[in-house]
């Protein structure tokens, strides 16, 4: 807060008086930190009582990973709730300060694991020294006990049942690695209170079904989410939109998946320009095509922009009732939309009997300059 | 970037510099188009509108603007919706630029990977940016030649966090050349056999880069996310 807006430990863009210093800063701010979101309290001030300033640089520190690895060696019950307490301090809600853990906690948790760090060559964090925090009950000031029922594996670990926390992603790996492989027991996705993705036995979260993200290979998770009605096609996030809706150039689905993919090339060498509408697929009457129109559709496939554009003759041998979509008298209006807005069905076929083909090429990407030579 | 060399002007011409008044340079980017850079998300944690930032491309020097230099006031910031700050997942923002770049031998896009093409382990690959070297920020931007790391591989250097299908880990495990603070949204490319440059991965997070902590360092998995990146372009050039 020393400049008139505050930083980033600040909690983002507050403007702050601009003779206010740094420890007027403080605010209560939730915990994001995902090794302590199981803490009796749920907001934090930050710099912390290791001097990070913010909570991501928490999530990077050493000591982000010191704890957690010194939690799996069970040295002490409550070390994970002191460790939570030193990365993510407790904020009270009216003082905006932070809350201290108490000394007793603090000395417990160093007697007990101090040595076992000793053990593999490392130190116990810097930072820590006991004496900073106060004495349990010692005159008005409060500080953090933990509460015997304090859960002493973040959310991010899997308590096995003789109590030691082991990371999570190691639950159901296959290998043992609580010390009672209590670990692999119950592996099902329900058990875990999650789904299953039928093709490879993935779990995901239930939050993560229909949500117009697809996580499973074969996309199952993103399958059977919405019944339309028979002219109705179903959007990318599982709305309905009536099928005539598709690909006019008018946004209906709240996430604009009935505008996507409407126009394509065919993979035959001809490279017909295809475009889709209501649900199915036309090809386009060369007669008033522009040049502009070609650019325009090189660039709406991300296929860059067109080295030739071709008017085929529609071969009356193929088989099947051809379909097309003709050029809008008013097209120059329409600046700035996609092709699709630009095309129309009428009631007659295509008077030329000639169909656009299109060949684009990709704007140059991925190449250096070529390094410049001189004589020496 | 740590362990890595300067790198000679124009060798890298997708590299862009996302700033912000009064600090100025915050984050790599990267221009996949001649009006559409990469990020992370990251980088606009607090800063989500597009007004305060600008786009510096063909620049190698911070501190010495070069007449190749182009700068590209920010139309659009498009965040990835599902951007977790918490375990930095889907860390990618497509940046809208507010007129397109002129394509020169110092400002050029990058290929995006086709989907499902992913680099292999073990094969070695650049990562780029004027982060942090260490000892000091350069001025110059740095390269440092990295190798790609199975995902398993990777998770057993970050016990307290899930490495995810949106990411791609590249590095060493002693850490002799990683990115840093500052290097965020920059590439990780590849060069494809044809010698074509793609961009397989963004900058997001790692250890502390010149802590005691080493290991690989973690990206955003590009592949992943190339559906998207061309949908958010179609949904934002057209007026639909």
């Amino acid at each position: 807060c020393i400049s008139t807006t505050c930083t980033h430990g600040c909690h983002g863009n507050t403007p702050c008086d601009s003779r206010t210093n740094g420890s007027n800063c403080s605010q209560c701010e939730p915990i994001t930190l995902e090794l302590c979101m199981n803490l009796p309290y749920n907001t934090t001030s930050f710099p912390n009582y290791l001097g990070h300033q913010t909570q991501k640089e928490t999530s990077i520190s050493w000591e982000s990973s010191l704890f957690p690895a010194l939690v799996q060696t069970n040295c002490y019950k409550y070390l994970m709730f002191f460790a939570c307490t030193i990365l993510v301090p407790k904020c009270d809600p009216e003082s905006h300060q932070k809350v201290p853990p108490c000394r007793s906690l603090c000395r417990n948790s160093k007697e007990r694991c101090e040595s076992v760090l000793g053990i593999v060559g490392l130190q116990w964090p810097e930072d820590t020294d006991c004496t900073q925090f106060p004495e349990d009950g010692q005159g008005n000031t409060t500080c953090l006990l933990p509460d015997p029922d304090v859960d002493e594996c973040s959310p991010s670990h899997f308590k096995c049942r003789s109590g030691r926390c082991v990371l999570s992603s190691k639950r159901c790996d296959g290998r043992m690695d609580c010390d009672d492989d209590s670990d692999e027991e119950h592996c099902g996705c329900k058990e875990r209170g999650l789904w299953e993705c039928p093709s490879n036995k993935a779990c995901i979260k239930h939050t993560m079904i229909c949500d117009g993200f697809p996580d499973c290979p074969d996309l199952a998770d993103e399958r059977n989410c919405t019944i339309c009605d028979d002219n109705e096609l179903a959007c990318n996030n599982h709305e309905c939109v009536h099928r005539t809706l598709w690909c006019d150039g008018r946004k209906h689905c709240s996430d604009s998946s009935d505008e996507w993919d409407c126009v394509s090339l065919s993979n035959g060498s001809s490279a017909a320009l295809t475009v889709r509408r209501t649900a199915s697929e036309y090809q386009v009457c060369a007669d008033d095509w522009h040049p502009a129109l070609s650019r325009l559709a090189c660039g709406q496939m991300g296929l860059g922009v067109p080295t030739a554009a071709e008017m085929l003759l529609d071969e009356p041998s193929q088989p099947g009732r051809r379909r097309w979509l003709h050029v809008r008298p008013d097209w120059l209006q329409k600046n700035g939309s996609a092709l699709q807005a630009m095309l129309e069905k009428r009631g007659h076929p295509c008077h030329s009997r000639t169909k656009v083909s299109l060949h684009c090429s990709k704007e140059d990407c991925g190449r250096r300059p070529a390094a410049r030579m001189s004589k020496r | 970037i740590l362990g890595g060399r300067t790198s000679r002007p124009g060798r890298w011409p997708w590299q862009c510099s996302l700033q912000s008044d009064p600090s100025g340079h915050i984050c790599g980017c990267v221009l996949i188009g001649r009006k559409w850079a990469l990020t992370v998300a990251h980088c606009f944690e607090g800063r989500e509108s597009a007004d305060v930032w600008k786009v510096v491309s063909g620049i190698n020097n911070l501190d010495h603007p070069s007449p190749f230099m182009q700068t590209r006031k920010v139309k659009n910031v498009i965040v990835h919706p599902r951007y977790n700050r918490a375990v930095v997942d889907y860390d990618i923002s497509v940046v809208e630029l507010d007129r397109e770049v002129e394509e020169t031998s110092y400002v050029r896009p990058v290929c995006l990977p086709h989907r499902g093409q992913l680099p292999k382990p073990d094969t070695y690959c650049y990562i780029t940016g004027w982060g942090h070297m260490g000892n000091r920020m350069p001025f110059k931007l740095q390269e440092g030649e990295v190798r790609i790391i199975s995902l398993d591989q990777c998770q057993s250097y970050f016990d307290m966090k899930t490495i995810t299908s949106r990411m791609l880990c590249a590095g060493y495990e002693s850490g002799t050349v990683d990115s840093c603070m500052g290097d965020s949204g920059g590439p990780l490319v590849c060069q494809e056999p044809g010698g074509r440059w793609s961009l397989y991965g963004l900058t997001s997070w790692g250890s502390v880069c010149f802590s005691k902590v080493l290991g690989p360092g973690v990206y955003s998995n590009v592949t992943h996310f190339v559906e998207w990146i061309e949908r958010q372009i179609y949904l934002h050039t057209f007026q639909l």
